[in-house]
């Protein structure tokens, strides 16, 4: 464990967890895409098939129980609690799921590091993590609204994904058979589009107006 | 090696 993938898992498990804490004490979701969150619900699930067959660390099996408990908290309460649901920003929303997992099955079942269901659902999960906010970008584009709670989770899943990226050359660097094409190129993609968003986020705020994506 | 090796990352 080097220090940019640690500062990657606790900015990932902050920006989860500081969702939920909010979620939980504001009672509210306005501008949270419910699609995103069932998108990584998703790409949790599918990761973690391993939990239970592959035993890494403590840390390891701790944090995937965190990333599984409180991303399908996160949906439980946009879904079903009778104060949150009133929030969602329902009718902005209408990112289909299906365009995102499909593509990202097909391409998980041709390419893949091996032809298992453990597999495919490893490579699967890689491909949807990186495209999976895409439907939090297309509510915010459409509220234009940009509010704390939406900017903090954003900034922190974007510290995330930077972290990993010094983890993987760290990695590369240091470790001499580390090699995963799968993990570095839909990871790069995941940061490409996050770098994008921030582009117009710092614009909004140097320039001290609202948020305004481009259509 | 890039091979179907037990992930460590999350």
């Amino acid at each position: 464990m080097n220090i940019f993938r640690l500062a990657g898992d606790m900015t990932h498990l902050m920006s989860v967890l500081v969702l939920l804490l909010k979620i939980h004490t504001i009672k509210s979701c306005a501008g949270i895409s419910l699609k995103t969150q069932e998108l990584y619900a998703l790409v949790f699930a599918t990761r973690y098939l391993d939990i239970f067959t592959d035993f890494i660390s403590v840390y390891n099996t701790i944090m995937k129980l965190i990333f599984l408990g409180s991303s399908f908290s996160i949906v439980w309460y946009m879904r079903r609690h009778k104060l949150v649901r009133r929030s969602y920003d329902k009718e902005q929303d209408t990112f289909r799921h299906f365009f995102l997992v499909l593509p990202c099955l097909l391409l998980a079942l041709v390419m893949n590091e091996k032809f298992t269901f453990k597999e495919v659902m490893w490579a699967f999960s890689l491909y949807l993590e990186a495209v999976a906010i895409l439907p939090q970008l297309v509510l915010l584009q459409r509220t234009k609204n940009i509010d704390n709670l939406t900017g903090q989770y954003v900034f922190l899943l974007g510290a995330y994904r930077a972290f990993y990226i010094f983890n993987w050359i760290y990695r590369y660097f240091t470790e001499p058979h580390y090699v995963h094409w799968i993990t570095w190129i839909s990871g790069l993609v995941q940061t490409l589009l996050y770098a994008d968003f921030f582009y117009y986020y710092f614009n909004s705020w140097k320039n001290n107006v609202k948020l305004h994506l481009p259509a | 090696s890039g091979g179907a090796d037990v992930k460590d990352e999350l």
